[in-house]
Order: C-alpha cells, then structure tokens, then sequence
C-alpha cells in the first residue's frame, strides 16, 4: 500500500458516500445517471468475485464489500426508492455500446484465458467508460448540481491517483500491469473535460452548465 | 507483466 493508493481508494470512498449523501438528503436522485450506476454494480460485482477466494488484508476485504453493497443500495435508490425523480428522459446512453465491445476486448486481451481474470478483465475495461452516461446526461441537461460535481471530481481523482499508485508501484516495486493501467488512462482522460469545468467554475462557486 | 498472480489492488 502507498500513499497515493490509500488516498485514491478515500477519494472513491468519499464520491459514493457523497452520492448517498446527496440521494438521501434530498430524497432525490435528480441528475444522476442511473445506467452509469448499474455499470459501476456490474464492474465491482465482476472484479470482487474473489472476495470469498483470495484474502489479501482486512482493509482490501471490507472495501470490497462496501464498494458492493453501497453499488446495489445506489441503484436501488435510483430504481426503486426516489425512482419519481428519476430523470430517465436525459439518461439515454446506449449502454449496450459499451458493454458489448468491452466484453469483446476482455475475451481476446487478457493476462490469463481463466473465468475469474476473464471477468476482472472486464470489469477493469468497463470502469473505464462507466461514467459516460453520467457525462452524456450532464451534456444533455446542460448542467449539474454542485453535489454532482463533487462526486465527480472525487470519482475522477480517485483512478488519477492510481496512476500515480502505479508509477510508484513500477520504480518500488517493479509491479506493473498493463490492462490496468491503460484502462485507467482511458478512465482518467475522460474526467479531464470536467475535471476543467469543475476547477475553474465549480471552485469558483458557480455552477457547472455544459453546451448542452 | 505483472507479478503476483492475484489482484491486491480495489
């Protein structure tokens, strides 16, 4: 574990406890996608399989299990609980878009051809572009609540930070695995769009209004 | 590549 490791998997900590926060304070789920929260259930769901399996520490395991359970709470606060305010007119991304070539990619570029580092694969791929329909909807709303923003950055800093956790694996460790790393490149670069947008207006106190 | 045969990392 480094530094940039722990404070990446805090920032993670911090966006969902920030979503919850939100949804439940304003018993609304208003401006948030609810397909990028199914991707994101899908991604811990296939990347944790091996929480019953391998045990790497006390932290790794009870941060696999509130990842899990804080993931199927959020969409079933988006579908079920606050599903009235659920915006689903705005959160039209075609998901399958994305599922289906990431699946693809798992099959063919992987490090193992075994079930669970198939699946670990995947998920690594589709947490890449999970948040896209988060984005698209920010797009096509044309702004987002000053909570979202949070979650946002929070969630976007937490894979930079990884970046960062990999350089220092690689030069203190000589760990380095390519497909995550790539991914999380990927990952990262989509945030940098709001990422610009969240410094110089949100931290500014306005609120955030893409071209819609 | 990568060295430990499990994934250690979130």
């Amino acid at each position: 574990m480094n530094i940039f490791r722990l404070v990446g998997d805090m920032s993670h900590l911090l966006a969902i406890i920030i979503l919850l926060m939100k949804m439940w304070k304003s018993r609304s789920v208003a401006g948030i996608s609810g397909k990028s929260q199914i991707l994101f259930a899908i991604v811990f769901t296939t990347r944790y399989l091996d929480l019953f399996t391998s045990f790497v520490s006390i932290y790794n395991t009870s941060m696999k299990v509130f990842f899990i359970g804080t993931s199927y709470v959020t969409v079933y606060f988006i579908y079920q609980h606050f599903k009235p305010t659920y915006d689903s007119n705005h959160d039209t991304f075609r998901v399958e878009f994305l599922i289906v070539p990431v699946g693809g990619l798992a099959f063919l570029v992987n490090h193992e051809f075994s079930l669970l580092e198939i699946l670990w694969t995947f998920s690594i791929y589709l947490e890449s572009v999970a948040i896209l329909p988060q984005l698209f909807m920010v797009s096509k709303t044309g702004e987002a609540e000053s909570i979202t923003s949070h979650y946002l950055f929070a969630l976007g800093s937490y894979r930079a930070l990884y970046l960062l956790n990999w350089i220092y694996r690689y030069y203190f460790e000589g760990f380095f695995d390519l497909i995550a790393v790539v991914a999380g490149c990927v990952q990262t670069i989509l945030y940098c769009d709001f990422f610009y947008l969240y410094i110089t207006k949100v931290l500014k106190g306005k609120k955030i209004s893409l071209p819609a | 590549e990568k060295t430990e045969d499990t994934h250690d990392e979130l």
